[in-house]
């Protein structure tokens, strides 16, 4: 494709056709979206994360990132849709337009590049970083168990051959510590979103503990009303509420490393599949996924625009 | 290139507590080379595994035997990746 518009959005993409869309999406709009390189893989795969900013110097910020489970496909499909949406829609939609006045929004749509490439090449169900781990003959550690929030408790393994091992210390995989770097040094973010799928959820923190978080209120009515958003379009039916109460606890997380940080709206979603398919969701409900949801992400992002902390 | 010749994606859906643990303790046996595609939360909750050809008799026995019933969500993956790598395919000819 020559530019984002004849992009398919219906498709899964390689690696090399995602990386060259983000570049046409920042040819094409250069007054609001930029490429940061934020670190790089374990192969030596640069980490972009795309900027949507309308000026102003380190404004209030919105993280999205999708694909950090390799084989969760659907993430990284919609996560493109995400770009090409937010584009599209500043000027015309005017919540979006609000938010983006005041906040700047961080989208990495392929948080595990080694895992997504290897997921096409050699293993399609490959979900892990692929880092050599010394001493065993598996590779890879679980990207969202190597956080430094109650890392390498219960619900995480450490055994290298498991698919939630939680590596051997926090931080060790360049895919998380980029985005921690990231994250400490850019210091303003207010809300941070973790894409996987496929179970349909929307989380909160934490997984780690059942001590509830102090703003478990007002993150458990937000949830609601997002997932309940989403559901007003194709009525995918979403269950809501703090990992460890939800589905299962899990240490060393993505958002209960961030929520930690000051982070308040920390979420994870678990996108479809509503049917048989698992994490082979047939391609045709990759758009229609990334509509349900981004109709979700509108509600948790203007609720984060309204409520400044 | 790995394949899935004849492995199978089950989805059990564990009736109580006590079910829910049995399939947990599945988790454990490692010599099943098994991979839980959505794990196990609760009662009521499905749970997907994919188990690979070598161990698909010995786990359904264990299922079947414990009482928990269970679908088979995915026949034979590899036919599903086949197809889905095909669409792809033919889909980047399309746009080409």
């Amino acid at each position: 494709p020559r530019n984002t518009d004849s992009y398919d959005y219906g498709r899964y993409h390689p690696i090399n056709e995602i990386y060259d869309f983000q570049d046409m999406l920042v040819a094409e709009n250069p007054n609001m979206v930029s490429k940061i390189v934020i670190g790089q893989s374990y192969e030596g795969r640069p980490l972009n994360v795309l900027k949507f900013s309308t000026g102003g110097t380190n404004r209030p910020a919105i993280w999205i990132d999708t694909g950090i489970h390799s084989r969760e496909w659907v993430t990284q499909a919609s996560g493109q849709w995400f770009a090409k949406k937010i584009v599209t829609d500043y000027g015309r939609d005017p919540t979006l337009t609000a938010i983006l006045n005041k906040m700047d929004i961080f989208l990495e749509i392929v948080t595990n590049p080694d895992g997504y490439y290897y997921t096409h090449n050699n293993n399609r169900m490959w979900r892990k970083t692929r880092k050599p781990n010394p001493g065993s003959n598996c590779v890879g550690v679980d990207p969202n168990r190597n956080w430094d929030a109650g890392f390498g408790g219960p619900g995480a393994s450490g055994r290298p051959c498991s698919e939630t091992y939680h590596g051997p210390r926090a931080n060790s995989e360049s895919e998380v510590k980029s985005i921690v770097d990231f994250v400490k040094s850019h210091g303003n973010f207010k809300a941070f979103i973790s894409i996987h799928s496929y179970s349909q959820m929307l989380l909160y923190p934490y997984g780690y503990t059942r001590t509830p978080v102090k703003d478990q209120a007002e993150l458990h009515s937000l949830a609601k009303k997002a997932i309940t958003d989403l559901a007003s379009l194709y009525g995918t039916r979403y269950r809501y509420g703090s990992i460890i109460s939800t589905i299962y606890q899990a240490s060393g997380g993505t958002i209960d490393w961030t929520y930690n940080q000051g982070i308040k709206y920390s979420y994870t979603f678990e996108l479809r599949d509503t049917g048989r398919y698992g994490f082979i969701l047939p391609p045709s409900q990759i758009i229609p996924t990334a509509q349900e949801t981004w109709l979700a992400l509108m509600a948790i992002m203007d609720h984060t625009y309204k409520n400044p902390y | 290139k790995e394949t899935f010749e004849g492995h199978q994606v089950l989805r059990i859906v564990p009736k109580d507590d006590v079910q829910l643990s049995l399939i947990k303790d599945l988790e454990d046996m490692i010599e099943f080379e098994l991979d839980f595609w959505r794990g196990v939360t609760d009662a009521v909750t499905p749970v997907d595994i994919r188990v690979p050809f070598h161990s698909l008799q010995t786990v359904k026995i264990y299922l079947e035997t414990q009482g928990i019933e269970y679908s088979t969500m995915i026949e034979d993956l590899q036919t599903m990746l086949d197809d889905e790598q095909e669409e792809m395919e033919s889909a980047a000819r399309v746009t080409q």
